[in-house]
């Protein structure tokens, strides 16, 4: 890992110990190297280690007797610093209807977050419902609907329906005098470059004017994280990034491009298939994770 | 990519750069540059405009070789029937692209059989059914939370009685993190073998474009449960490259087979290798 890499490199300086501009320029290529195998965005990886550069290079590291340790340190504490703040809550109150919408690219896994969300929302005494708004891949809203049951949560459909706004109406309106106070609305999965697609949830944003957009992106995604997320976010301006699949061994530096390039916070984290595997974010251990 | 004037520092930083864009990592694209810089010192050139073509050629040469012309298509060659199994992590693509491969050989005058193998996941096995529909393929299918080993049991079973031509079997997505899940694989291999000693003919490993430096670890791991004949590259109609298929047939000599441009059952394409190259430096 980067820590004895580190050590490896430092330990070379024989008995002197003490940084200097060329050491300093080996171990920033081990962290190139390990945030490009992490799948951070190249572009941010660049950004990042000129940043990393200019504190490492500053006199008190200079003067510093753990090398090595102290770079790790400054690399960490940079990573947890573009990765956001812990203190990132997502809440919402009892006392009023809330309205989620959830996107992201095809396969990213939004119908089993839907379901996780129901979930973690009931625990904190909220009453969810879900709608499913998926009208073209094969057996979508059954994929919902059978999650619903599994959970005791009505999902709310409209067979055959070919107009996703259509079934937005018929939720709010089956929603509105009831005792329900969060509505979960699955979406299709969508390629960001999908003109027709992409204006399909301007437009269902438009009208439910939702309380919060989660953008649902893979831990595996690789460089293209950065030209997705931008663009989402672009044309809906979400408000949070749900990481999945983060039980794989995949690092997730897709999670530090996500935020460099949106600003958008990640609050949750999926940890498995099944509808318990749902975790807050953890900034920190991200971070350790994408440094490997 | 700016080509012109002489070769210098900046062109080779672009090109790296290009190459990591694509998903390419790190280790491949330092062995490229590398043999990119060897070719440039040993042929002397100095126009830059002949550098794309020697980029490109030197990643054509890694992607196929003089063998893979006839190995990189499904050799459904007399073998009957010609058993496709489909595996990969989740939400890759696998059923959909199913459906695709079902289509066309029903087009191609085939009897096509789909074995609901993934019995796990919700509505499953109502998206096969869906996709097998659409395509004309029979489907072989059983309770969701049944034995996916028994499940394509049966379906080969049926599949040879019924002098099926091409069976398909989908699988439930399972990360190669999970052990019991890779066993589980490996155990649906056996299953297929007891039956048809030298199947599965094709075992596939489908791979998001999307996906980073994550699916050679996913391609080596998934060898180990069933030799992988084949990828098929999905979701390339998006703006990903696709690059680490580069590195896996470098490292693990898998080559791409198809890839998946589309949602619809016609968005399937043998691989070409240079569109699939010269799409990395546009
Ligand atoms: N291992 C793992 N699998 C997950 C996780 N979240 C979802 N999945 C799986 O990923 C696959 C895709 O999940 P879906 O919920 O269908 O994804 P989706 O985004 O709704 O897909 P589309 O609607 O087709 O765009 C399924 O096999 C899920 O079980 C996770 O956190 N870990
Ligand atoms: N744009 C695009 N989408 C694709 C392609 N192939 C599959 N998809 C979509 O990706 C999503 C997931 O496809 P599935 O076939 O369910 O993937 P899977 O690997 O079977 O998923 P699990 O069984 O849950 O692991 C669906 O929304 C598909 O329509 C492709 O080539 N291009
Ligand atoms: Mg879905
Ligand atoms: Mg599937």
């Amino acid at each position: 890992n980067l820590t004895d890499k580190f050590d490896t490199i430092f330990r070379k300086l024989k008995g002197h110990g003490k940084l200097n501009e060329q050491n300093i320029k080996e171990s920033l290529r081990e962290v190139r190297r390990a945030l490009l195998e992490a799948d951070v965005n190249f572009r941010i990886v660049k950004n990042f280690i000129n940043e990393v550069a200019s504190k490492a290079t500053g006199q008190d590291v200079l003067k510093s007797l753990t090398p090595g340790h102290q770079v790790v340190k400054i690399v960490h504490e940079q990573l947890i610093h573009l990765m956001g703040e812990k203190n990132f809550k997502v809440q919402f109150q009892s006392n009023r209807l809330n309205k989620i919408m959830v996107v992201g690219l095809q396969g990213s896994g939004k119908t089993t977050t839907c379901a996780k969300l129901a979930s973690h929302f009931r625990k904190n005494k909220l009453e969810p419902v879900m709608v499913a708004c998926d009208i073209y891949r094969p057996a979508a809203v059954h994929q919902l609907q059978v999650l619903g049951k599994q959970l005791d949560v009505p999902v709310i459909s409209k067979e055959k329906s070919k107009n996703v706004l259509k079934i937005a109406k018929k939720a709010l309106k089956e929603t509105e005098n009831s005792e329900k106070n969060v509505m979960i609305f699955d979406t299709a999965g969508r390629l960001h470059i999908d003109e027709k697609l992409m204006k399909e949830l301007r437009d269902l944003k438009k009208l439910l004017k939702p309380d919060f957009i989660f953008f649902v992106a893979d831990a595996m995604t690789g460089q293209d994280a950065v030209n997705i997320a931008k663009e989402f976010n672009d044309q809906l301006e979400f408000d949070g990034v749900i990481l999945t699949k983060m039980d794989s061994d995949a690092r997730g530096g897709a999670a530090l491009s996500i935020k460099a390039v949106t600003g958008k916070p990640v609050s949750f984290v999926g940890t498995g298939e099944k509808i318990g595997d749902f975790e807050e974010f953890h900034p920190d251990r991200m971070a350790s994770r994408i440094l490997g | 990519l700016q080509l012109r004037g002489k070769i210098d520092d900046d062109l080779m930083d672009d090109l790296e750069e290009a190459l990591l864009q694509a998903d390419i990592g790190i280790d491949t694209s330092m062995y490229v540059m590398e043999k990119l810089k060897n070719e440039i010192r040993t042929q002397k050139i100095e126009d830059s405009q002949k550098i794309q073509f020697l980029i490109e050629d030197i990643i054509k040469k890694m992607m196929i070789d003089e063998y893979s012309h006839q190995a990189d298509h499904l050799k459904i060659a007399n073998k009957k029937p010609f058993i496709v199994l489909f595996i990969g992590v989740n939400g890759v693509g696998k059923t959909t692209t199913i459906g695709k491969l079902a289509r066309r050989y029903k087009d191609e005058g085939k009897s096509v059989m789909v074995i609901a193998g993934d019995t796990f996941r919700a509505a499953a096995i109502e998206q096969l059914t869906i996709w097998a529909e659409r395509s004309g393929a029979s489907i072989s299918k059983q309770q969701q939370g049944s034995d996916p080993s028994s499940v394509i049991y049966d379906g080969v079973m049926s599949a040879k009685n019924k002098n099926i031509d091409v069976v398909l079997i989908d699988t439930a997505g399972r990360q190669h993190t999970k052990v019991n899940l890779m066993n589980e694989l490996s155990k649906i291999v056996r299953t297929i073998q007891k039956i048809v000693p030298d199947a599965p003919h094709e075992s596939l490993l489908v791979i998001d474009s999307t996906t980073g430096q994550n699916a050679l670890i996913q391609a080596e791991i998934f060898n180990k449960a069933t030799n992988i004949s084949g990828i098929i590259l999905t979701k390339l109609d998006g703006t990903a490259k696709g690059g680490i298929v580069v590195g896996i047939k470098h490292q693990l000599n898998i080559p791409v087979k198809m890839i998946g441009v589309g949602e619809q059952q016609e968005d399937l394409r043998d691989f070409d290798a240079k569109e699939f190259i010269e799409a990395i430096f546009e």
